[in-house]
């Protein structure tokens, strides 16, 4: 453990308390994307399966189960308790396009080719890629709740965070991890754009707004 | 390799 991947973990923590936040106090999910939180379980889920075999730490073990027991939990409200908030007609992106490929993928680069392995991988590469009907509806709507933004700074500055961290234990443990490296570049990449804006409008007290 | 150190980040 190095700071920058606890500050990442924090990071990723408070994105999800951010994104309940905003839930339950508007009563209401509009402006999130089913599609990104359903496959943020799919990642977490396909990921953390060596909780049944593998223990790292006791920080490890909490972490993973809290990151599957709340993205369960958003779901649950998005699909029940605040589905009349949730407006699936401008949650449109295809996300088969996402799932074919991030599979495929994992079957040419993982680290064994076993099950276990190929979801492990199958799950980072779906994790580069789970944000883009959220940014992909931010884009139609053209704008976003500021507290919406707060959530997607977070989440971005998550991975982003984990790029100083590998570079830390490439230099300190000889460390080097390809598949999640390539992945986490690509992730964060994604979000270059909406850092933009958020820095340049959110922050200084403006409301999210693409220009038309 | 990776695979038998096990993956221990989130």
């Amino acid at each position: 453990m190095n700071f920058f991947r606890l500050l990442g973990d924090l990071s990723h923590l408070a994105s999800i308390f951010i994104l309940l936040h905003k839930i339950q106090t508007t009563r209401s999910c509009r402006g999130i994307s089913f599609k990104t939180q359903a496959l943020y379980v799919a990642v977490f889920v396909t990921r953390y399966l060596d909780l049944f075999f593998r223990y790292v730490s006791l920080y490890n073990s909490v972490m993973k189960l809290f990151f599957i027991a709340s993205s369960c939990y958003i779901l649950y409200l998005m699909k029940y308790k605040y589905r009349p908030t949730h407006d699936p007609s401008i949650d449109t992106f295809r996300i088969e396009y996402l799932l074919g490929p991030c599979f495929v993928l994992s079957l040419i680069f993982n680290y064994k080719f076993s099950f276990s392995e190929i979801l492990w991988s199958f799950s980072i590469f779906l994790e580069a890629v789970a944000i883009l009907p959220q940014l992909f509806m931010l884009q139609r709507t053209g704008e976003a709740e500021t507290i919406t933004t707060h959530y997607l700074a977070a989440l971005g500055v998550y991975r982003a965070l984990y790029i100083p961290n590998w570079i830390y234990r490439y230099f300190t443990e000889g460390l080097v991890d390809p598949i999640a490296v390539t992945a986490g570049i690509v992730q964060t990449g994604l979000y270059l754009d909406f850092f933009y804006v958020y820095f340049t409008k959110v922050l200084q007290g403006q409301k999210f707004e693409l220009p038309a | 390799p990776l695979e038998e150190q096990g993956h221990d980040e989130l």
